[in-house]
């Protein structure tokens, strides 16, 4: 399993659609301070089904829906789009190609979607979970977060070999 | 509980032996739990030597110790529980480029079984990466994408902004 | 005590607008207090708007944006409150170029008034020092210092370890 | 006043003796991970009285004195001295030129010199108060603090106004 494509708009500072093509080694993303690099984490991180909108830095979720610029009106809707590559069938799913969608419109409703379907978010994290792919899993390290790895005390250290585990 | 809980501390220590070596090009590291009699409740200390250094506490070790110290124990638990993809939101900002060349090295060999989505300011690890793309905003306030080739890429040489092909 | 504390906090209000300006190249940045008429009590908003982007909550900014806002409360304090000398610990760490030449300059026209003595890896500041220390380790484990001039200076772009004349 | 020369003998990383002749304008000081140079600013906080190991990043004081390396021996007493000009008068003394220093024994004995002659802390420190140099003046920022200046609650940020006050 890898990550194939993520679409974006609406999203945080993604006004514009954008679409990135990732490559099955390492992608490199770069770029001056405040162009939107985090913001295409936090992207990967929301479709995956994060519920906290002080994870993605926001106050509420609704932060994360395009507020506007200078030039541009803010906008009402957000998605993201994640489409996997499930070729070896590492997800419990029978599809080569697995697409996950998340909308949230200013009103506050969410829509989720598993390629193209209508679905619950439960749906999402459950598929996630069954896969090793869980909130514990160490796949993603935000920024200024990696001396947290090492956490201060002792006791703190333990959840990580029990979520390993 | 308790019986996976030790075979995966063991793994990662074993592990996190050979990721600090390789990280630091030397010296040596290693996890001893607090308590070995109680595995419920032990807490874990790390314990982590630069080359030509005596060991000492974590808390004294430099910034750019401390982040590496911190990435070796994160590829270590990847080694013992690995997923397919893993994004790193400019993880070595602090290190120097002895350092970042060494981290690089290791996420070029790593990437043979996980997917690394990588946002980075450091030239070393672009030059690992496989496909570069440059996220700017040329209309301020709105993010876009712009495909890199790393010798277009004078960024932090020149004026101080993407120069792109 | 609470004259004084209005004064003070009126004096760092205009100064903050005017560091922000200089460090960012433009946008504005304000300080509110929560409730002025209990000014013993009363906690501070910051607001903090880069250029061509929406005023919106400190929390949304980039990490460079938040580290170049930090800076530019800084010297806001260091005019009202002046010190004789002032030692910056790596602060320009996360900035991307083009803000560390900003920041650079800014530190320039200040050193007329404040002394300071700059922890850095930025080619940005090394630039705008008057004279440049390096530390090394040549003997594992013990510091010494070597003057260094910065056309000598190749330490990130080759072998990546201090290159002294 | 200005500092002029920061003498280092025996505390961290510092097994031989070390001089750093500081310019009036912009010093910087540069060099690989590890090698020293934010110890060269705990230095510089030890001697102006800093009581507490933890801001040091050590455990206990007598963490500051050089433990050993590969190639040499501990070392039984750290010693740091600070030389400011004092031809303006800032500080409340008729000497054009002060000495600050501050020795620690591995038996735990504390000396302190002003100009030469034993003193005790609070004779530094209250030299320093008065001048308004105290522990409050934002005279030292460290390595990772710079966001700190924001600080997240609005009523925490307020004691930065009342220092300034
Ligand atoms: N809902 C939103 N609408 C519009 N813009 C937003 C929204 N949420 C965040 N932003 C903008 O996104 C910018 C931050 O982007 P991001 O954190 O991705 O930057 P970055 O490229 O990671 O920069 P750095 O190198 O400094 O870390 C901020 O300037 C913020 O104003
Ligand atoms: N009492 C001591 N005796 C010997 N070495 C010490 C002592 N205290 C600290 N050190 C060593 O000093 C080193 C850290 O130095 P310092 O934090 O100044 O590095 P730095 O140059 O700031 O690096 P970075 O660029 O990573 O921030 C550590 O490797 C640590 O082992
Ligand atoms: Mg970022
Ligand atoms: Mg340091």
């Amino acid at each position: 399993m890898h990550l194939k494509r993520l679409e974006v708009t609406g999203f945080k500072s993604f006004a514009a659609p954008l679409d990135i093509d990732f490559n099955e080694g390492i992608t490199s993303i770069v770029g001056p301070n405040g162009s939107g690099k985090s913001n295409v984490a936090d992207g990967i991180r929301w479709v995956l089904g994060e519920q906290s909108a002080k994870q993605l830095r926001g106050a509420k979720m609704e932060d994360v829906i395009f507020a506007g610029s200078d030039s541009r009106k803010r906008v009402n809707i957000a998605e993201v789009s994640l489409i996997l590559d499930n070729e070896d069938e590492y997800m419990m799913s029978d599809f080569s190609e697995i697409s996950l969608t998340r909308r949230l419109y200013r009103t506050g409703e969410s829509e989720y979607f598993l390629n193209r379907k209508p679905c619950r978010r439960k749906d999402i994290v459950d598929l996630l979970v069954d896969s090793g792919l869980g909130k514990d899993a160490y796949s993603m390290i935000g920024q200024g977060e990696v001396d947290q790895i090492l956490s201060s005390k002792p006791e703190d250290r333990r959840t990580i070999f029990e979520d390993a585990a | 509980m308790t019986r996976k809980f030790n075979e995966t501390f063991a793994l990662i220590r074993t592990y996190f032996q050979e990721t600090f070596t390789a990280m630091f090009g030397g010296g040596e590291a290693d996890l001893l739990l607090e308590d070995p009699d109680d595995l419920l409740e032990t807490g874990i200390n790390i314990y982590a030597r630069p080359p030509g250094k005596k060991r000492q506490s974590l808390s004294l070790l430099s910034g750019g110790e401390k982040s590496l110290t911190a990435i070796a124990l994160l590829f270590a638990i990847l080694h013992v529980r690995p997923v397919p993809f893993c994004v790193l939101d400019e993880v070595e900002a602090s290190l120097d480029e002895a350092n970042v060349d060494r981290f690089a090295n290791y996420l070029r060999t790593f990437s043979s079984q996980t997917q690394f989505i990588v946002i980075t300011h450091r030239k070393g690890t672009m030059i690992a990466s496989d496909i570069l793309y440059g996220v700017t905003m040329e209309e301020s306030g709105v993010s876009r994408l712009v495909s890199v080739k790393l010798e277009d890429y004078a960024y932090d040489e020149a004026e101080g902004v993407l120069q792109t092909g």
